[in-house]
């Protein structure tokens, strides 16, 4: 569906929260020991974006590798490193994004795969 | 800016690259020029080359709306969710969900709240991104950069950052038209077959 520009939208479109990840909300502050309907999908959702490795069945347990995968995320996001689905972390993981993962066969050169900013690095010199 | 795991490019005897519409979409000229004018920003800083041409077969980017399931093994979600992907060089797919809303115009869009409250995505910037796929930039962590996965709604952003030219630089050299900032010759180029630097 194609518009030419905004003011060629129709007010029929004016859905607010209206994306496909708009049920995460409802996890918001959700944390590490909690058993709460929905976070098997957003297992999911870390998973197809390269976050979780293991495919098989997701629970919805918020366990040690769902807390990972979130902190990993808000890395690479620059949000706070909570491990928790806090507001920022909500509202960036139902924006509307690149199909691509973030992590390709584990790894990334996003925020995550780097060094944290400050880290001393060694230099050498020939003797 | 980051890279794809093994850091694959175009080859460097490969700088004219062609791209072709899917015959099915039927997209009208002026569609077709939102994708011209995002390969342009590309082409502004590499030595890089970008032509339409009607053979979709034999394009090296191959450029398609689809909706749902289309057989890549990377369904699309209907509207919002995810808007779109592409694969890293040679394979040169670039694929669109056909159920977003797109908006083809290129005037500035955050006047205001109202396009934020809208299902509607800014087609020049999707398409900017998703050619840094292309051309072999993954996911960057710098929020003004073109390669930053997420497209707030009411964002249009279609303008390289020094994050996505030093990105793809560092794969191609710099066009020596470019008059931004420099970057220096990268071992990609100074480590071709016949030792001889390709570009720049």
């Amino acid at each position: 569906h194609f518009f030419p520009n905004i003011s060629s939208i129709p007010p029929s479109l004016l859905k607010p929260n209206a994306t496909a990840w708009a049920a995460f909300q409802k996890l918001l502050g959700c944390h590490s020991g909690q058993k709460v309907d929905g976070l098997a999908k957003i297992k999911k959702y870390f998973h197809y974006f390269g976050y979780v490795n293991s495919s098989g069945n997701f629970t919805d347990d918020f366990d040690d590798i769902l807390e990972y995968a979130i902190k990993t995320y808000q890395q690479n996001f620059n949000l706070n490193t909570t491990g928790v689905l806090d507001g920022p972390t909500i509202q960036h993981i139902i924006k509307p994004r690149c199909g691509n993962a973030d992590i390709v066969n584990g790894t990334s050169t996003m925020n995550s795969g780097k060094p944290p900013a400050g880290t001393p690095t060694m230099h050498t010199v020939a003797h | 800016y980051s890279f794809f795991p093994g850091r694959p490019r175009w080859p460097a005897s490969k700088t004219d690259l062609t791209y072709a519409f899917l015959p099915a979409n039927s997209l009208t000229d002026t569609i077709k020029s939102v994708f011209s004018r995002a390969f342009d920003r590309w082409s502004e800083v590499t030595p890089l080359t970008f032509t339409e041409t009607a053979s979709f077969q034999s394009a090296d980017i191959k450029v398609g709306f689809f909706a749902g399931d289309h057989n890549d093994g990377e369904p699309f979600d209907g509207p919002m969710g995810t808007l779109a992907h592409a694969f890293s060089p040679p394979a040169g797919h670039f694929h669109l969900d056909g159920e977003e809303n797109w908006v083809i115009d290129g005037v500035p869009i955050d006047d205001g709240n109202f396009f934020s409250t809208l299902s509607a995505v800014d087609l020049e910037s999707v398409a900017v991104h998703e050619i840094g796929h292309l051309l072999g930039l993954g996911h960057s962590s710098v929020e003004d950069s073109i390669m930053y996965p997420t497209l707030g709604a009411g964002t249009r952003r279609v303008e390289l950052a020094n994050d996505d030219i030093q990105g793809v630089q560092e794969l191609y050299g710099s066009n020596p038209n470019f008059t931004g900032p420099s970057t220096t010759l990268t071992p990609s180029q100074e480590n071709d077959t016949n030792g001889t630097p390709k570009f720049g």
